[in-house]
């Protein structure tokens, strides 16, 4: 019940959002109760689902309204708590509280209750919103590109959740994104991941335009193109995490 | 003189670094003194050059260093200031200052004169560095990818430089960058680009596989492979902006 993943890499445009919306659907689809909150300002959650939320989180966490308040259903099994450009003022306003890591926590732990799954969707610096969403995560998933810089961003965010949360058990699973098999320096790079990580790593998220052309039409992958390789590999990573965290 | 040039676009992973990286080595190997200023903190600017800073940003900001004193050489006429993930422990401590978003403008004063162009490398969300790169810069330069999330940042990005800085108009130049021709989806969104923002859109640079690889060996692309179509497009973008800044 109530598991609360922070879905997070330091490196910008790797596709945390497109793994938020297509695993947190995939598991809607599978009868569990699921939540996605996005804590970027860039509010890419709303675009990629297609939807036009009313409130957001920032009213949540400054306006003080309650957190169940600003969620709206984005389909069905999947709620969405989400963000606009109105967070990038909240920063500085949360980090003068003396609790500025733990706002989040406190603001979503009424739901938890109501949700298997409460998915957060991080932008990519570590602002005061990723760090929020880190202390209130139970569990990591890390997306990131098999590329030399994205790479390199793992290790830094492994050092700084150790030094947030005291240990880095709570990193679940690194999933590689876009990948492209047909690039040797894909193929050597993802087996020194498999190498350095080992049983972290999930099978990869192959690079498939449909990924692209379902965000821009605010749909998920499912529902854009279901026989595409972006939605059996989605469908298989859905699986491996339901294993994992012993969801049916 | 000294211009201060952010490198920023609310959405990640568009190239913001690759464009820092290789217009400031570009300008310099035309003779410009080039600083280049790295804010976020990944640090990847570093990486991408293939140097080791000894000092950061952080002294600069937090410790009380002079910058002079944390710029290291990292090519000819090219020198960089550094960051590290100490900055990431910097955003909180920063925003409690009165002053927080001049701290950057304040360090950077002292070194405008030594240089005819200082880039500021932005990370992906709008952090306190990165709103503290907008309100010390006297031109934005706005990386892009020819997506739809990516275009939708930018108007964002407008609205955000217009409320800090009453105006868009150090807006200098939009970059669409990874560009592929072969997409469909991609040529279609570049003419509605042109048709939104006109002259500020300067010719795309297109997606190649040796600016990655560049990236990765710690070399700009002039050194890495002078005549791949990465080397071309960005010396391209170095004479478009010297004309724009009357450098040569
Ligand atoms: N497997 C894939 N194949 C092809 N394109 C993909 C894939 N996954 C994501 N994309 C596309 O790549 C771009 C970046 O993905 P996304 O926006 O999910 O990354 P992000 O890490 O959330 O970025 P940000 O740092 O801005 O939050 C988007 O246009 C998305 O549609
Ligand atoms: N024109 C291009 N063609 C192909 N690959 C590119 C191109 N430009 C950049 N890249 C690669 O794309 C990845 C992202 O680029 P880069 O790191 O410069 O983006 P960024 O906007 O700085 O990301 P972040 O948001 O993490 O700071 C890097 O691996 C880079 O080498
Ligand atoms: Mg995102
Ligand atoms: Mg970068």
């Amino acid at each position: 019940m109530g598991r609360i993943v922070a879905v997070t890499n330091l490196k910008g445009g790797i596709g945390k959002t497109t793994t938020v919306v297509n695993v947190g659907a995939g598991l809607a689809l599978k009868g569990a109760r699921v939540l996605l909150v996005d804590v970027d300002a860039q509010g890419n959650l709303a675009l990629a689902l297609g939807v036009k939320p009313r409130r957001t989180l920032y009213e949540a966490l400054i306006d003080g309204a309650r957190a169940a308040d600003c969620v709206m259903s984005a389909r069905p099994n999947l709620d969405l708590l989400a963000a606009d450009e109105s967070l990038l003022s909240a920063q500085p306003t949360l980090s003068r509280r003396p609790d500025w890591s733990r706002v989040l926590d406190q603001a979503l732990q009424p739901l938890k209750r109501h949700y298997d799954f409460i998915f957060v969707d991080c932008g990519g610096s570590m602002t005061v919103l990723n760090v929020n969403a880190l202390m209130a995560a139970t569990d990591v998933l890390v997306p990131t590109t098999v590329e030399h810089l994205s790479i390199k961003g793992i290790e830094k965010l492994f050092k700084q959740v150790v030094s947030l949360k005291s240990g880095a058990t709570s990193i679940r699973v690194i999933v590689p994104t876009m990948f492209d098999p047909r690039l040797k320096q894909s193929t050597a790079l993802l087996e020194q991941l498999q190498a350095t990580y080992g049983a972290l790593i999930a099978p990869p998220i192959r690079v498939n335009v449909r990924l692209s052309e379902s965000s821009a039409a605010g749909q998920t992958i499912y529902e854009y193109d279901r026989r595409s390789r972006g939605a059996l590999d989605y469908a298989q990573l859905v699986e491996r995490l339901s294993a994992l965290w012993s969801f049916r």
